[in-house]
């Protein structure tokens, strides 16, 4: 009889075995390179698809994919988009592709490749990629999304830490709901930390004598950094630098900030409810120096007041009342609504009643294409740009995949801000008030990176419309190893009521003892770094620039470096094939919005250096002497010499 | 603390040290008209060296009324009050904040310069000792230039020099001690015996200072300054000297 006749549970043999599943993850001084390797073996008489899919962090550059079947290798090279089609169109690999997809998951994408593996074959899988990580509320936030999709033989994740400022905290938070306490283990030292996850099979089943694996989740390992000076941390590394600038103790700058909420019908239930909430917490953060509004808008634009008003506790609970009686209805007129919100800002502005020290914001939360009023994005950027003053930052939320994020990013990067994609869930409301205490503490505004030596160059963004305490700006450029024994960086910029002129210098030689001594530290974290930054800088140039042969030009510039630092981004993709060169997979970035720097809270400019403003240069003390020169001694005594007097 | 007051007039350096105890603060300037007053707080050594618990100054109050501006300097940080609005600095800092005709510029571990209208200006330097002495604490050294900008009443340990006393000092003879010469010395109607001393200016070389020759004043100062040094105690940061 075939066995499970007899009524008893034919447990179901796993046609294929997962031998092992290891991420390694280091990230040195913000600069993340990750390996995600899998081995399998198909135990099943048949041929199985055997689908390796790995979910990487949006912005996150993939730098090199391998494959192992049955002993035939397939290694990846990174081609100009239209030369890696041609190369795969002539040799398409049979029972085998490759891709990068959207990912449903919040600010992910997935990686994917699926083979036909033969009875008893053996298949390997190993994927690279790189991220920066950003500094958001405070924290870095490094996740790794672990689905190995069954229970692995050996399942190893490492996460190794290397900050040469040294670690303030570091936190490895639950993230499997409780399932795998204990299994994290934290190794902290000053500089450095290692987590390591190693679950055994046992511990990964859903249950104890469940056959699916619990391992399906991301592992989320929390720090920061310690922060000696104002001026930020200045590593410099084999001909790169990288500036990293978080200052603290200072005084918040009053605010002045408007809500320009979607109303229309699209946001009806979830959405609304969820904004809703999100506004009324929002509201009550406001400081008392802050100023602010609402403007809600559907086909028809309102607002909770005409100008800008105190955010007083009486103002703060007529705001939240107004907005809890919101009904969405009707179409989107997202250009009116803008110029709504910019003519109330230019008001009370010309009216003088904005305090000079304060920024000014505009949030947009719009969930949806304009439908009525003003239809053509460009002309609704160009209104916005054309009316918009200097002092105003515009920040764009999207909810949801209907809203054509490319326009607000642009609308958000050419008018000092930056936007971000909210997705329509039950997290919404979060999702918001996480976005909006990003922004909700600005400490500096106009402030500008100087490099003033000559043989630094290709200096990254260097000039930012504000900073926001939490945040964290970074700055990369090149410089000649062999002219510069230290890089000078002055930093200049305006808190509360100040102007601020910050000085700092790195020594050549700073880091590499450091970096020597650690074998898991990558000694070209510093030339990764400015790439990643030059490159997505440079998209969001691209996606900003007024004319054919301005964008040819970048164009022309972003492949080439992606070529050079062997990366895949929207311009370039990965060719992955075996050998004999006569099976190829493809494996292409998906049509993303890839906004500048993925999680970057900034959209700077390029400015030229400056040397220290005057006013700073003023002379320091003059050394008045106090006749320092002996003084005639009275009497010699022999031999002629004064004595110490005594308490000296 | 020890205080070298230089007298440009008479050329002559007048030395003396005011042995407190930790936590009392000092009034080193005191100028009500133009509304600048800067004091001192005493720290102590970690313990006392023969029976005898030296005395620093930890940290520096500045006070400047028209501008509503506070800056207080300890041997940690430099903490800027405007009104409410508080920015800090450390001294890992390399910075220069303007606060409209304030300007305090920060040098990395060395000094903090006010400076107030580009024409009233004090230097603090910051002596930062072995962590683990036994003895030795951080502390910090004020210099102010000479300067006719403050007002006729100017006053303070420091700030009652600012407009020079006369001073003569005469029948310079070998003291008790043969090996420090004495002289007597004429001031605000007094005659002291003076003791001829050497102080350090660490403002050039900030280890082991340059030495400043002087006529070291005993008893706190007393007969030099005017009253007596405790006189000079405020009971905060920021006070103005209550003259009798």
């Amino acid at each position: 009889s075939l066995p499970g006749e007899s009524g008893e549970e034919r447990e179901d043999v796993d046609q294929v075995t997962l031998y092992s599943y290891k991420v390694q993850s280091t990230i040195t001084s913000r600069m993340a390179n990750t390996i995600i390797q899998s081995k399998l073996v198909n135990n099943s008489p048949q041929p199985q698809n055997v689908v390796f899919d790995v979910e990487i962090p949006k912005g996150a550059f993939i730098s090199n994919f391998s494959m192992t079947i049955d002993g035939t290798t397939f290694t990846s090279s990174i081609k100009e988009k239209t030369v890696g089609r041609a190369l795969y169109s002539q040799a398409r690999a049979k029972g085998k592709t490759a891709g990068l997809v959207r990912s449903k998951a919040l600010d992910m994408e997935n990686f994917q490749t699926e083979v036909n593996v033969l009875p008893g074959a053996k298949v390997q899988f190993e994927l690279h990629y790189q991220e920066v990580k950003w500094r958001k509320l405070g924290s870095y936030e490094h996740r790794l999304h672990l689905k190995p999709g069954r229970l692995a033989k050996h399942l190893e994740v490492d996460v190794w830490i290397i900050e040469p400022q040294g670690l303030r905290f570091l936190h490895v938070p639950d993230t499997f709901e409780g399932h795998f306490d204990g299994v994290p283990v934290v190794l902290k030292g000053p500089q450095k930390a290692h987590v390591s996850f190693k679950p055994t099979v046992a511990q990964q089943r859903k249950c104890s004598n469940c056959s699916e694996t619990a391992v399906d989740g991301q592992l989320v390992v929390m720090y920061d950094v310690n922060r000696e000076e104002k001026a930020g941390e200045l590593e410099v590394f084999n001909g790169y630098f990288v500036h990293f600038f978080a200052p603290d103790n200072l005084e918040p700058i009053p605010k002045n900030i408007l809500f320009v909420i979607d109303v229309s019908g699209s946001m009806w239930g979830v959405k609304m409810k969820q904004t809703v909430e999100a506004m009324k917490t929002i509201l009550d953060d406001l400081r008392a120096e802050d100023h602010f509004s609402v403007v809600d808008f559907n086909h028809n634009i309102r607002t909770w007041r005409n100008d800008l008003v105190s955010a007083t506790k009486t103002q703060i609970a007529d705001a939240k009342r107004y907005i809890e009686k919101i009904q969405p209805n009707g179409g989107t007129n997202i250009n009116e609504a803008l110029l709504r919100a910019i003519f109330i800002l230019n008001e009370a502005n010309n009216m003088g009643l904005l305090d000079p020290n304060s920024v000014s914001l505009i949030i947009l939360v719009s969930d949806g294409d304009p439908t009525v009023g003003e239809l053509k994005l460009s002309k609704i950027q160009k209104n916005v740009k054309q009316n918009i003053q200097d002092n105003v930052s515009l920040f764009s939320l999207g909810i949801g995949f209907d809203v054509d994020y490319d326009f607000l990013k642009r609308l958000s990067n050419e008018n000092r801000g930056i936007a971000q994609r909210i997705y329509g869930n039950q997290d919404t409301s979060s999702q918001l008030k996480k976005f909006y205490n990003q922004v909700s503490t600005p400490l500096l505004r106009n402030v500008q990176f100087n490099y003033p030596h000559t043989s630094v160059t290709d200096v990254t963004q260097n000039s930012f419309h504000n900073y926001f305490g939490g945040s964290e700006i970074v700055v990369a450029g090149k410089f000649d190893p062999d002219k510069l024994k230290q890089i000078q960086s002055i930093i200049t910029a305006t808190s509360a009521n100040t102007e601020l002129v910050l000085e700092t210098l790195a020594q050549m030689d700073d880091l590499e003892e450091f970096l020597s001594k650690d074998k898991h530290a990558d000694p070209d974290f510093t030339e990764k770094l400015w790439a990643y930054l030059t490159i997505n800088q440079l998209l969001a140039e691209r996606s900003l620039a007024p004319t054919a042969a301005t964008k040819r030009r970048i164009t022309k510039t972003i492949l080439q470096m992606s070529l050079e630092h062997h990366i895949v981004t929207p311009l370039t993709s990965m060719v992955i094939e075996n050998d004999a060169g006569d099976e190829r997979m493809l494996a292409d970035s998906p049509p993303q919005d890839h906004s500048c720097c993925a999680g970057a809270l900034y959209y700077g400019e390029k400015v030229p250096s400056n040397g220290i403003p005057s006013w700073a240069n003023a002379a320091p003390t003059p050394v008045v002497p106090m006749r320092l020169a002996g003084a005639p001694v009275l009497e010699s005594t022999p031999p002629p010499h004064v004595m110490r007097v005594e308490n000296d | 603390p020890h205080f070298i007051i230089y007298l440009p007039k008479s050329q002559e350096n007048i030395c003396f040290n005011i042995d407190s105890e930790p936590g009392k603060i000092l009034n080193l300037v005191s100028d009500p008209e133009s509304g600048v007053s800067v004091n001192g707080q005493l720290i102590g050594a970690k313990k006392p060296q023969k029976g005898k618990l030296h005395t620093y100054f930890g940290t520096l109050g500045f006070y400047i009324r028209s501008e509503d501006t506070k800056i207080e300097i300890t041997t940690e940080t430099i903490t800027l009050s405007r009104g409410s609005h508080t920015s800090i600095l450390s001294w890992f800092d390399t910075a220069h904040v303007a606060y409209q005709r304030v300007l305090v510029s920060v040098k990395k571990e060395k000094t903090v310069t006010v400076t107030l209208n580009k024409e009233l200006s004090f230097s603090v330097l910051l002596h930062r000792v072995w962590k683990k002495h036994p003895i030795n604490v951080d502390f910090l050294g004020i210099y102010i230039p000479p300067t006719s900008k403050f007002s006729p009443n100017a006053h303070g340990l420091i700030g009652q020099f600012m407009h020079e006393p006369s001073v003569r000092i005469f029948n310079g003879r070998p003291g008790r001690d043969p090996k420090k010469p004495e002289a007597s010395m004429e001031v605000k109607g007094h005659t002291l015996t003076v003791t001829r001393g050497l102080q350090k200016d660490y403002r050039t070389d900030i280890v082991f200072g340059t030495d400043v020759p002087c006529w070291f004043v005993h008893n706190s100062g007393k007969g030099f300054i005017d009253g007596h040094y405790k006189d000079y105690f405020v009971p905060h940061l920021y006070s103005f000297l209550k003259r009798p």
